[in-house]
């Protein structure tokens, strides 16, 4: 590899250059090999436990909001109009973007991030028009679904769950709603509760989230919960599932640390430290609340119905314990009506 | 970015208001891919 200092050969590659291609080769065939293992016990039906490791204990160190909001200037760089084009087909092309429906010509997009928050052409994403269905606010992949059961925590992994009081605020609307049902004669109770007379028979606890009533021929109704996790080539925008009434918004100013499924493996706690926006409230069979939670890459969450709000900002120093920040919407207990499939949310770039 | 969500909605069948009344169904399971307006339940 080494020529004499007079006649070096430019063909030739130093020995350490060679020493670091070989190691980098070598991290990513095993980094491959474990994503081959998980993808054949994911097939064979085996549930993956979180295991810790070295790159979370990393991640940990690393300053993931300075980061992330360098990364939101980078891609905020107006880049000049005949690159644009080339720029936005490459990340398609990377995050398997469909471009066939973005809503305008690919030069108009000054920025990556102008074209990460892309909207679409008109009809690209019909929305169900089944009366009785809930329907996807974003696009992406579910992690998990299913019905809260005692203890109200949802499994991020096998053998580790968060709780979903941890997630959307210990403030939580549930008791408000429960109490609101209890005296209220709304058509949406109406609805659930077909011509009963009292609603004094609900009760509702954080410990057992069913909704009981004292008379067993009542309906009896639980909490589900639904899990969506979004790829970079996503469409990143955040749509209604039903038609509702959001009554708050609670913002928790967290980590940021990456979601992807790797990160959810081996990072623990990860939604409940993230950032992330919470917006609660009621529809036509009681309580809903929907969490935004930023990443690395996409820490900002912008919300259509409160424009003003800042999310990723510079903290002097970041406290975990801290309460996060509430606007309880006007008029106080009806809230904002949001109808399905209207925008309430885009995910930014940093 | 992640998004959860977490709603109360009708969760046992009581046999006299099987007529009018049924319990909440997902639609889609783990590991499916989604699209924004398609039913996650009913």
């Amino acid at each position: 590899m080494h020529t004499s200092s007079q006649g070096r050969n430019p063909f030739v590659v130093p020995g350490a250059t060679v020493a670091t291609i070989l190691m980098l080769g070598a991290l990513h065939a095993r980094r491959m090999y474990n994503d081959k293992k998980i993808e054949e016990a994911k097939e064979s039906g085996v549930e993956l436990e979180l295991q810790p490791d070295v790159k979370a204990k990393f991640l940990n160190m690393l300053p993931l909001r300075s980061i992330s909001r360098f990364w939101g200037s980078l891609t905020s760089t107006e880049l000049p109009i005949w690159l644009r084009p080339y720029a936005h087909r490459a990340w398609a092309r990377a995050f398997h973007s469909n471009l066939e429906e973005v809503a305008l010509p690919l030069d108009q997009y000054a920025s990556l991030k102008d074209f990460f928050v892309r909207a679409l052409k008109e009809g690209s994403r019909p929305i169900d028009s089944d009366p009785h269905s809930l329907v996807s606010p974003v696009d992406g992949t579910i992690m998990r679904v299913g019905e809260l059961k005692e203890g109200v925590l949802i499994e991020q992994v096998k053998g580790f769950s968060y709780s979903v009081s941890s997630l959307l605020g210990s403030g939580s609307f549930f008791p408000l709603i429960a109490a609101k049902e209890a005296s209220e004669d709304s058509s949406l109770q109406e609805k659930n509760l077909r011509d009963e007379g009292t609603k004094s028979w609900w009760r509702i606890s954080l410990a057992s989230p069913k909704l009981r009533e004292s008379s067993s021929s009542r309906p009896i109704t639980g909490l589900f919960y639904c899990v969506i996790y979004l790829g970079l080539g996503d469409y990143h925008r955040v749509h209604s599932p039903v038609d509702w009434n959001v009554l708050l918004r609670r913002h928790f100013s967290g980590r940021l640390y990456p979601v992807n499924e790797r990160a959810t493996r081996t990072i623990k706690n990860l939604y409940v430290e993230n950032e992330r926006v919470v917006l609660e409230g009621r529809w036509q069979e009681g309580y809903m609340a929907i969490a935004a939670i930023g990443a690395t890459s996409i820490g900002s969450i912008k919300l259509s119905i409160e424009p003003d709000l800042r999310t990723n900002q510079p903290r002097k120093k970041l406290l975990q314990s801290e309460a996060p920040e509430e606007r309880v919407y006007e008029p106080e207990g009806t809230g904002l009506s949001v109808k399905k499939g209207e925008e309430v949310a885009v995910f930014n770039m940093g | 970015s992640t998004v959860v969500l977490v709603f109360q909605a009708l969760a046992l069948k009581k046999q006299e208001d099987e007529a009018s009344l049924s319990e909440f169904r997902f639609c889609v399971d783990k590991g499916d891919k989604i699209r924004m307006g398609e039913a996650l339940g009913r």
